[in-house]
């Protein structure tokens, strides 16, 4: 996966995502496409959540799937989750669970319960690098002011780091794959500078929602995994879900 | 990772989608949160009753070819369901709502939404 929070010149946020699973669930060699990727895509829903007929948060999603891992809370907030490897992985988390210890969140509720009950971005960063976990994550998280914009790194217990949007030095955007950002990534999994490489030759003055669907569709940032591309801006209330496909010759990941 | 064709330079003039890389915009739906939890996905789970139980379909059988045996499939359907109880509400009766409306066995509908934890594996 790769989320990106920017900051225009205006002041204006944009988030956007590509959501890339299905790594090693089955290759289909006749199509050279991964499985699980191909049998996502059918299901993936743009979804409005609402209460008293008020759109509460939207939503792209999997049918099937009631957490979230791609949202916006119009006006307020927008969030994404990529996944983060750890040795201190879920599956203990889920096997603590299953033997009745159960402190920790599942991620996918977590984001849920945030887009559907944090009434702000602080709240919203609290809760996200606060609770308790079963799997380590990364959250990217929006907010509807000029520099409200952090990954937030996550350990099962803890929160490892948060990287903020920091106009005044510069960083006007952050981005995250799926590798803590102070180290490198893997060499044979390096989404990240090709996509800091389109985000750098864009420059802040150009970032929009047509420049930053450019970089999630430049190969390997776009590639076998990805099932859907999504572009948000809280400030115009937009949410644009697309499903993508990469046709040869394309990274398998 | 730069291992051209395979990766490419930066890309322009993409938006609006079109061309090889876009299959298609995402269709939406309404969920209404003041409805109970176990009805609130019915009309997206009814639309999209197929491919959901042909994803699960391909995990079992993916199951079946990895691990050489039933066993985890029929641990699924038969120890999970008792287990959705413990997840918070409201997503406990929404699963059970999913199951209920694709026809699913609850168990595996569990397992595709605890599927994050599960994968980290």
């Amino acid at each position: 996966c790769t989320s990106v929070v920017a900051e225009d010149t205006s002041g204006k946020l944009l988030h956007a995502r590509n959501l890339d699973f299905g790594l090693f669930l089955g290759w289909d060699v006749k199509n050279s496409t991964w499985m699980i990727s191909e049998l996502l895509k059918p299901l993936v829903v743009n979804v409005n959540f609402q209460r008293n007929n008020k759109t509460v948060f939207v939503s792209t999603g999997f049918a099937g799937y009631v957490g979230m891992l791609t949202g916006m809370k119009p006006g307020i907030l927008t969030l994404t989750m990529n996944e983060r490897f750890s040795l201190d992985g879920g599956y203990i988390g889920v096997l603590e669970w299953i033997l009745g210890i159960r402190q920790g969140a599942w991620m996918s509720f977590l984001t849920r319960s945030v887009l559907e009950n944090a009434t702000s971005y602080e709240e919203a960063k609290t809760l996200l690098s606060k609770t308790v976990l079963l799997a380590p994550a990364y959250f990217i998280l929006g907010g509807n002011q000029s520099g409200e914009g952090c990954v937030i790194t996550r350990s099962r217990q803890s929160c490892l780091d948060i990287w903020e949007l920091d106009i005044q030095k510069g960083k006007w955007y952050v981005l995250e794959t799926n590798y803590d950002h102070w180290k490198p990534p893997l060499p044979i999994d390096n989404r990240r500078d090709p996509a800091m490489k389109c985000m750098n030759r864009t420059t802040q003055k150009n970032i929009s929602i047509a420049t930053i669907y450019d970089m999630l569709s430049t190969k390997p940032v776009l590639n076998k995994l990805t099932t859907y591309t999504t572009v948000m801006s809280v400030s115009e209330n937009k949410l644009e879900g697309y499903l993508r496909d990469c046709p040869d010759p394309c990274m398998p990941w | 990772q730069d291992v051209p064709p395979y990766t490419e330079d930066c890309r322009s003039g993409t938006y609006p989608p079109s061309g090889p890389t876009y299959r298609g915009d995402v269709s939406w739906y309404t969920v209404n949160l003041d409805q109970p939890p176990s009805d609130r996905w019915r009309k997206i789970i009814s639309d999209k009753k197929q491919p959901l139980t042909a994803m699960m379909q391909h995990i079992k059988d993916l199951t079946k070819y990895i691990f050489h045996t039933e066993k985890l499939i029929d641990l699924v359907d038969t120890k999970l369901p008792g287990l959705v109880g413990k997840l918070p509400p409201p997503f406990d009766e929404e699963i059970k709502g999913i199951a209920d409306e694709s026809g699913l066995p609850l168990g595996e509908v569990m397992l595709f939404n605890i599927f994050y934890e599960i994968f980290t594996v």
